[in-house]
Formats: structure tokens, C-alpha cells, sequence
């Protein structure tokens, strides 16, 4: 069992080093077990330097900063142990838009091994996801799907007639 | 294998039959504050993972089934259907498409009593069989395959000890 | 002491019936005590109905519906109690773009009579606002300010030189 | 009465002496992650709040002060001034203007030992002077003044009881 969790432990911790490096273009993370002796009696913390910054405790992070992090650690779970499905649903809200469309690409290259659904209001975000579903109330209450949305009617609120075009 | 179309019928805010087409790769899903989209995520947990806690921010399952909005007539039923492409044999039926559906059903007269059925490409099955069927897929309500809204916030809320736990459940 | 809190209840929900009916351009909501009688023993709950659909209970509404409630609450309080200065850290985070210039516009009209400074990386927000400060690192590690930021400049974040421009 | 200008020595990413002139109405504040926006509003409520539970993001009071960053040297004291236009005499102080300053230093020697200072217009003052003074403009770091990154999210997930406390403190 323990040597079950160590297992994972490295395994992810890994691959949370390498995608944080990447997703903050040189930062440096790291998962770090309290207890390393009988790890189920400690927690797992995170230690993150965003790029140009002394290293710091997460709670002294940033908004955006965490949401860098926490993206790293779901990215990194999920190449430990892919899956042929994912859905996030606005994981880009704090981030700014140079942070959120480095995610996007990041969700762009894994999506060739797997199907990721993405549900975002950031154009950056929009911009780099090669297909584009619209959700509109066509009616009051009655939720419609538009297929392959056009993202320059976003902002004027996809009038129903309007969003079909 | 990939989720090839989600089919919802008076699922939430989806008051009617919509079907949903989908491709494999990278698709992004916008809309205004309160359109429907993550009632599509919803959906889609509605049917992976029925024992799942993070179930579909519903208080009780009833409250899934479209409530009639401001003009409508309430629904007494609800059904969601997720079609997989099944070519890559991941799922061990031995079909090249594979229809997981969920159906839950008022009981007539008892507002809080339903009914729920399960079916794997139209065949009665159980709850169990779609557990069974999903594990070989990874794909689970409750693994990483799903960040729902405002989880981003709660990795870095979380406690350490109940972060080590996510690594318990992944070993 | 049971006085004072009901003169509070019915001033603060009177400006949120209002206030929320204009922030989501038609909906319903209203403050509603547990227990009347000895309002000290229950809580206080929310029931809105934004327009178009049913009431509902506060959980089952959206995020951004969600937002957009608290702000109406926030607002409510403030026009209660008016105080000479506010600041609001990225309210806007969950908002679509007309919700998010909804909420811009009622502080702009608020900031007739109290000055509000707003954090936010929105483009409909920063645009709402006659006043922007930006905020860059011109050396890793180091906040500096730049009055009056062109707004163009933010999407290739500003590089030090270039944001001093 | 507006907040006119802010002046910000090492505190927390300021590590120099920053000034920001502002005017009344309305001012919207942007720029990178990380980049420091939200310690401006933490360097405002440093010194309208010392007792506010809301306090500053930070743990202890020594975290306020500029660590020094990857390449400089960890100042040991810290300072922020916040001046007042108070022409409409709300704060009674018979100034035109009002500055409110806070200073704290490390104690030489023990890392977590401080000393802290207040002043009102350069007048050494106590923390009850500061506290009486804003309560004539209800400027208050317990307030709806204050709206800091995240709390939009609580104020619906916070429970009835809670959020009926609000109106007490109000009352
Ligand atoms: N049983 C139901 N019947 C009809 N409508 C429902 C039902 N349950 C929820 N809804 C509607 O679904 C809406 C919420 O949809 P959803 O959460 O998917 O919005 P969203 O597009 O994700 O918005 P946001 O961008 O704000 O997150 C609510 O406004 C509510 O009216
Ligand atoms: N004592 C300190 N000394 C130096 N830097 C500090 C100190 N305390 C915090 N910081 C820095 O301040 C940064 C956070 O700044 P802040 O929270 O204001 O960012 P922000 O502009 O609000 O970003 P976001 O848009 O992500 O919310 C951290 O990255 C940290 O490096
Ligand atoms: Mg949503
Ligand atoms: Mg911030």
C-alpha cells in the first residue's frame, strides 16, 4: 500500500514539475509529502515559484497564480493516468490572457490523445479550440444548442435568430 | 474511443429532445451566464456516475427533470443518452458503438418518489454494469476526468491531508 | 435590539429587490428571514428568479447567476450604508461579458457619490471605467504602477519597457 | 472625502517607494497575474484594518514586507501612507487633508518580533485614534467596503445563519 502511493507520488510529482515549467514559462514546483516515512499519516502540500519570484507558500499566490498551479496538478493526473475523455468547465476564470491561452494550447495538445470539452466565456480561449458549440435560451428557460458557433457574435448575447447565422 | 454525440430529453434547462453531435479532439462550449452549459456537464455525470458525491449540484434527483421554465408544462421524465465510438475495443462489448442511457421517471401522484433505468445499447442492464463497462475506459465522475465549476479554486483550498487523498484514490 | 435588525432587513432587501431586477434586466429576488418572530434564530436566505425562468432556490442557479445576485447584494448594502470609498477585487470573474458591463455601468453610476476602485482583467470592465492604473513587474519580483494604461497593450502583456510607453 | 493618494514602501511586491495619485469616482485597476493589484488592496486595508480578521492574505505581520524577490536584499521595515481629501470635514481632524500612515519594522535580531507605528498627519497616534477617526466616514476593513478577490463566491455558498449575521453587524 505505501509503496503503492510512492509510486504515484513520483509518478505525478514528475510530470507536476515538468507542466508547471511550462504552463509559467520557467517556473518551478513540486508536490512534497509531510510525512515521507508513513505517508498516510501526513498530507501532500504544493511548493510553487512563479518565474522571477522567491519561492512561496501557495497561500501567499496569487488568484491567478493558484489557478496556474491547479492546473498543472490536473494536467499532471491526468497524463499519469490518461483517460479517452475530460471535460473543464471555466478552469481559465482567474487567469489573465496570456495565462489562459497557454492553457488552451496546452488542452489543444493533449486533446490528440484525448477528447477534451471545454467550457469557457475568455475569447482566448475560444480562439484556440478548433471546434465551437454555442448554449442559448431560444425560449425563456429552454436551453438550445448552436453548432460551430461564430465567437464575434459573443459579446452582443447570441440573440436567438442571430446565433444560428 | 470517444464520446460521439450526448442525447438529452427534458434534462434540466434542455426542455425538449437535443441531440448533440460531437467530434474527438478539442471543442470549447460558450454561451451567456445561465444558458445551459454546465447542465450539459451535468448530463454527462447524470449518467457516468450515478453513485458519484459530486452528483449534479441538484439537491435531489427530481429537481434534474425540466421544470417546465416560465411557460411550460413540468416534465415527468428524463433521459440521457451518451453514444461512444467503441472502434478501438476499449469498452469490452464487442460493439463498434457503444449507447450508455439513463432514464428516471416520476412516480405518478408521489412528487418525490422516481424511477431509475439503465441501458447499455438499448438492453435493460444494471447500475453495476455500467461501473463494470466504465472501468476499463478510466473514466469515472469522480477521477480528474471531470473539473466542474469553481473546483479550480478548491485544489489549492483543499487541506494537505485531503489532497493526499487524491493520490490514495489514484494507487 | 429585534427592532433594529428588522429596520436593517427591510431597508437592505427593498434596495436588492431593485437593484437585482436592474443588474439582470427584469428578474426577481428578495431577502427572506427563517424566523420572523425572533429573527436571531434562523438565518437569512436569498430566492431569485432571473428573467425568463422559474424561481429557484440560490444553489441551483448558475455561477454567473450566482455573481450576479451577490453583486446585487453587495450594491444593496452599500446604497444602505453609503460610505465614501469601495474596492472590488475581480467581481467579474463569473460574469459574461453584458452581465460584466451591467455590473461596470452601476459602478460607474455609484461612483457619482463614492469613489470605487475595481481590480479586473475584463475588457468590458476596463473599458466602463473613465480611470485605469496598470500594474506590471518592470524587474522580476517588482510591482510598479503605470498610470493610465492604453488598454490595447493588455492582451500581449505589457513588457516593462513597453508598459511604461 | 476620497482616498487621494496611496504611498507604498516595501510593501509586500512595492519594494521601493511607490506613489499612486488617485481621483474621486471611478478607477479600474489591471494588469498580469501576480503583478501586485491585489496587494494594493491589501496595503489599503494594513492600514484601515490592523484588527480586521479579514487582515491581509498574509500569515503573520512580517510577511508584509518586501521579501527582496529573486535578486535583492529582504527590507526589514515596511511602510504605507494613505492621504485623505477631507474638505467636506467628515473626519474630525479640522485638516484639509488627513493621512493615515502605518510603519512596521522587524525587531534587529528576531525574525518574527516587529514593532508597530500609526500615524494621523505625521502625528505619532494609537491604533484606537485610527479606529475612531474612520468610524465618523464609515470606512471600515469589516465592511462591504471591501470586496477582496473570491469573496463573491462566498456570499452565496456561506450559510443562512451567517449571512443573516451580516445584517446584525449592520444593525
Ligand atoms: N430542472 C430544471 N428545469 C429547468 N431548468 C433548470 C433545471 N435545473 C436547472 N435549470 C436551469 O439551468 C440554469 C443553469 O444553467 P447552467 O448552470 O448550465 O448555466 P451556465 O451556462 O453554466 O452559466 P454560467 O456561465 O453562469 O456558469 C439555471 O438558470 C436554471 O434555470
Ligand atoms: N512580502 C512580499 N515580498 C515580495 N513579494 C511578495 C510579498 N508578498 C507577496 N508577494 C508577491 O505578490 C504576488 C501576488 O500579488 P497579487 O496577489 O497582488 O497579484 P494580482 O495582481 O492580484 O494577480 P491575480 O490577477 O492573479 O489576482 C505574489 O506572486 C508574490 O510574489
Ligand atoms: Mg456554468
Ligand atoms: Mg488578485
Amino acid at each position: 500500500k505505501k509503496a503503492g502511493l510512492l509510486k504515484v507520488f513520483e509518478g505525478i510529482n514528475g510530470r507536476f514539475k515538468r507542466v508547471y515549467n511550462e504552463l509559467s514559462d520557467g517556473g518551478e514546483a513540486e508536490l512534497i509529502l509531510e510525512n515521507t516515512e508513513s505517508p498516510f499519516e501526513g498530507g501532500l502540500h504544493i511548493k510553487a515559484r512563479p518565474p522571477g519570484k522567491k519561492v512561496l507558500r501557495i497561500e501567499a499566490l496569487s488568484g491567478g497564480e493558484k489557478g496556474l498551479v491547479s492546473m498543472a496538478f490536473i494536467f499532471a493526473i491526468q497524463e499519469f493516468m490518461p483517460s479517452p475523455f475530460y471535460l473543464l468547465d471555466e478552469v481559465d476564470q482567474n487567469l489573465d490572457s496570456v495565462n489562459a491561452e497557454r492553457v488552451a494550447k496546452m488542452v489543444h495538445r493533449n486533446s490528440q490523445s484525448a477528447q477534451f470539452l471545454q467550457v469557457s466565456l475568455r475569447h482566448v480561449t475560444l480562439n484556440e479550440a478548433p471546434m465551437k458549440i454555442g448554449v442559448t435560451m431560444s425560449q425563456p428557460g429552454l436551453s438550445d444548442i448552436v453548432m460551430d458557433v461564430d465567437i464575434s457574435t459573443i459579446k452582443e448575447r447570441p440573440q436567438p435568430k442571430e446565433a444560428a447565422a | 474511443m470517444y464520446l460521439k454525440r450526448i442525447v438529452m430529453e427534458n434534462f434540466k434547462s434542455f426542455g425538449k429532445r437535443i441531440e448533440l453531435p460531437l467530434l474527438p479532439g478539442y471543442t470549447a462550449i460558450t454561451g451567456p451566464n445561465g444558458s445551459g452549459k454546465s447542465n450539459i456537464s451535468d448530463a454527462i455525470l447524470f449518467v457516468l456516475g450515478p453513485k458519484s458525491s459530486r452528483a449534479i449540484r441538484a439537491g435531489k434527483l427530481p429537481d434534474l427533470i425540466f421544470n417546465g421554465g416560465p411557460s411550460k408544462r413540468a416534465a415527468s421524465e428524463c433521459k440521457v443518452s451518451l453514444l461512444f465510438d467503441n472502434s478501438d475495443n476499449v469498452l469490452p462489448t464487442g460493439e463498434k458503438e457503444v449507447e450508455l442511457t439513463r432514464h428516471i421517471r416520476l412516480t405518478p401522484g408521489h412528487a418525490s418518489d422516481y424511477s431509475s433505468n439503465f441501458f447499455i445499447n438499448g438492453r435493460r442492464s444494471q447500475l453495476a454494469d455500467f461501473d463494470d463497462l466504465l472501468s476499463h475506459a478510466r473514466l469515472s465522475a469522480d477521477g480528474y476526468n471531470f473539473i466542474q465549476q469553481g473546483d479550480i479554486n478548491r485544489i489549492i483550498q483543499m487541506g494537505a491531508v485531503e489532497r493526499r487523498r487524491i493520490l490514495d484514490d489514484i494507487a
